[in-house]
């Protein structure tokens, strides 16, 4: 009775709906096709196995609506808090969601969800939102907190000195212990006398 | 402070403290966990030369000291709440595993939920105290994930009112339980149950395999360690071969399921209950994959931002990485998975605890759900969790193959997630299940609750967007 949602590709909402869409169509056709084989007289089990692609597709489309829901309702919390947190995490939430779109297009289109057109848009829009992250893609890391002994990376240093650490962590290297390593008397200098 | 990284932070939006905030749950919970770190960093006893210039040996054995440290130090700060215990072992471990690892997280929560309360009166303050060390041997060398095929047997013999433990076949010796190797006195061990001349299906046991006076292993056992993997260097996973290995019948987990003195089994309420404590990992998984995920992203990004390459336009220095679109496409959403797969690590965690406080109420209608939950999430995470890693690395260029970028060790301490506790595509097909058995409840016209009720939804409401 209720009349059809159009999916807006700048909403969360519209977008839950979407891939909630495409797990429920997920489902139905792996539980349709395991029905059809099934009435080829076939066992349970080999039906089971002759549709096994279809099923690992279907759980991971109805996982990846979880996954998107939770992260939607998350935001949807954090709403009435700081607006420029709230504004950050929700980019970051339509860029997972439209970077979904875009990896899993054949499933979206195949269930009608989106037109070969809307994907070229999708993709434009994706473009843009990397260019709204990038000023604050440092600060959204810092935010995880780790401090760098527990990252434990000369690359991953909150201060940024990179080449300095990675100089000094190769100096700690059991190969530098000594100037000349004893290979080179044990190996190196014999075949150097034979040859 | 590298004039770069400088001035992104500056440049940021937004305050990162408040986004931390909510990453930890609260201010307060933020000061807390900060507090914590600082007792590891701060502390001596956890200073050591980097692991990645040690042997196999060294790390072991540096990591079994590192562990011993962690236990006396926890218990001389009073630290006993479950997520404050958790921050603090994280930091001492860093982005290694522990020797001890399996003990916290499999055998004393195994223990707790399956024991009876003599059992747990009996056995619980010998493992809190560690004269206990234990872990959980399940897989064995010829079967992993699907655990009805287990091949160790447990027979029991009313006249002695033991159980013989075996491992009938070459492919049934347990094969990689962390600390079981060298580190462990004591296994839960699953194994196919026998009595009356029945098998009633896997049971676990709890097993003594060394002395725990002089940790030699005892009669009938021959364990050791399997040798070097791909990583987790510093725990000695190990094998466990059982030669008439005999138990007193109190040390079969009795909770849910039970064998009376004369051989009489008593069924459990559900034939999942077996599988708990791998319910309750795959549930914790879903964080784990968080967490490594966003330490990939910190260093990748936190790189790229002072790493200059090439040049955007003929005659202008050379710009920050990070200024390139395509590594941009790289970083950002597995940035933004990463506080996906954040909040949905609370969600999970939050559905375990409350799903399972109903199990242990007796109410098991929400069982099914949270198995296929948690298969399908740990699965789900642990595949992307594992490819953004290597994608970190490959964006670091050559230097982030080298071992001081830390992502070589998180990639290869994270890859076997996607195969214990469950290979992932196993884990995939068991919550195909669950959907297509909710698809034909739906169509029957039940009512569905729990993640899967949108199957009771009509499919017409939705439609393409005009361009």
């Amino acid at each position: 009775s209720s009349q059809p949602t159009v999916v807006n590709i700048n909403d969360l909402a519209s977008l839950v709906e979407a891939y909630k869409f495409r797990a429920s169509k997920l489902v139905e056709m792996a539980s349709k096709n395991l029905q059809a084989e099934l009435q080829h007289s076939k066992s349970n089990e080999d039906a089971w196995n002759n549709n096994s692609i279809d099923l690992v597709r279907a759980s991971d489309a109805h996982c990846h609506y979880v996954f998107f829901k939770t992260y939607s309702d998350k935001i949807m919390c954090v709403k009435h808090g700081d607006t420029a947190v709230h504004s950050v995490l929700s980019t970051l939430a339509l860029l997972y969601a439209l970077h979904g779109v875009a990896l899993n297009s054949g499933d979206f289109l195949q269930a009608g969800l989106f037109t070969v057109p809307q994907l070229a848009q999708i993709s434009q829009r994706l473009k843009g939102l990397l260019s709204e992250l990038r000023p604050n893609a440092v600060a959204l890391v810092d935010a995880f907190d780790y401090r760098d002994e527990m990252l434990n990376s000369a690359l991953g240093r909150y201060d940024g000195n990179v080449y300095e650490h990675m100089f000094e962590w190769a100096k700690r290297s059991p190969l530098n212990h000594t100037e000349v390593h004893e290979s080179h008397h044990k190996y190196l200098k014999p075949l150097q006398s034979k040859l | 402070m590298n004039p770069d990284i400088s001035r992104e932070r500056e440049n940021a939006s937004f305050n990162p403290e408040i986004l931390t905030n909510i990453l930890d749950g609260g201010a307060e919970k933020t000061r807390r966990r900060r507090e914590i770190e600082s007792l590891v960093i701060g502390d001596p006893d956890f200073q050591h030369e980097d692991l990645n210039f040690l042997s196999r040996s060294e790390r072991y054995d540096a990591a079994v000291r590192k562990s011993a440290q962690m236990i006396l130090k926890l218990r001389e700060y009073g630290i006993s709440d479950p997520e404050e215990i958790y921050s603090y072992k994280s930091i001492v471990k860093g982005v290694y595993q522990e020797p001890f690892g399996v003990h916290f997280v499999m055998f004393i929560p195994t223990l707790n939920s399956q024991c009876t309360a003599e059992q747990h009166k009996k056995w619980i303050p010998l493992a809190e105290s560690f004269r206990m060390l234990g872990t959980y041997a399940q897989t064995e060398l010829g079967h992993g994930t699907h655990i009805r095929g287990l091949e160790t047997t447990a027979t029991y013999d009313p006249s002695t009112q033991e159980f013989v433990l075996n491992s009938p076949t070459i492919s049934s010796i347990k094969w990689w339980p962390g600390g079981l190797g060298k580190t462990s006195n004591h296994a839960i061990v699953l194994a196919q149950l026998y009595t009356q001349g029945k098998c009633h299906g896997l049971h676990a046991f709890i097993t003594p395999i060394r002395c725990m006076k002089t940790h030699m292993p005892l009669p009938g056992v021959v364990v050791g360690d399997i040798g070097p993997k791909f990583g987790f260097d510093e725990v000695d996973n190990g094998y466990l071969k059982l030669e008439n290995v005999r138990i007193p019948r109190e040390n079969m987990l009795m909770k849910y399921a039970k064998v009376e003195p004369d051989g009489t089994y008593v069924k459990p309420p559900s034939d999942k209950l077996t599988y708990g404590t791998m319910v309750f990992i795959r549930s914790m998984i879903v964080g784990e994959s968080a967490r490594a995920l966003s330490k990939s992203c910190t260093i990748a990004i936190r790189y790229s931002a002072v790493r200059h390459q090439s040049e955007l336009r003929p005659g202008e220095p050379e710009p920050q990485i990070l200024d390139y679109q395509a590594q941009q496409y790289k970083l950002f959403p597995l940035l933004a998975t990463a506080y996906a797969f954040h909040f949905v690590g609370q969600y999970m965690s939050k559905t375990y605890h409350r799903i399972s406080g109903y199990i242990n109420q007796g109410d098991f209608s929400e069982l099914p759900e949270l198995h296929a939950l948690s298969a399908g999430l740990k699965a789900f995470t642990t595949w992307v969790a594992n490819a953004g890693i290597e994608l970190c690395r490959m964006s670091c260029g050559g230097h982030g193959y080298s071992r001081c970028s830390s992502l070589p060790d998180i990639y290869v301490t994270f890859t076997p997630t996607c195969t214990y506790e469950g290979e992932n595509t196993v884990m995939m097909l068991q919550t195909a299940r669950y959907l297509v058995k909710s698809y034909k409840q739906a169509r029957a016209g039940q009512q569905l609750t729990g993640t899967v009720s949108y199957l009771n939804e009509p499919q017409s409401r939705i439609q393409p967007l005009s361009v």
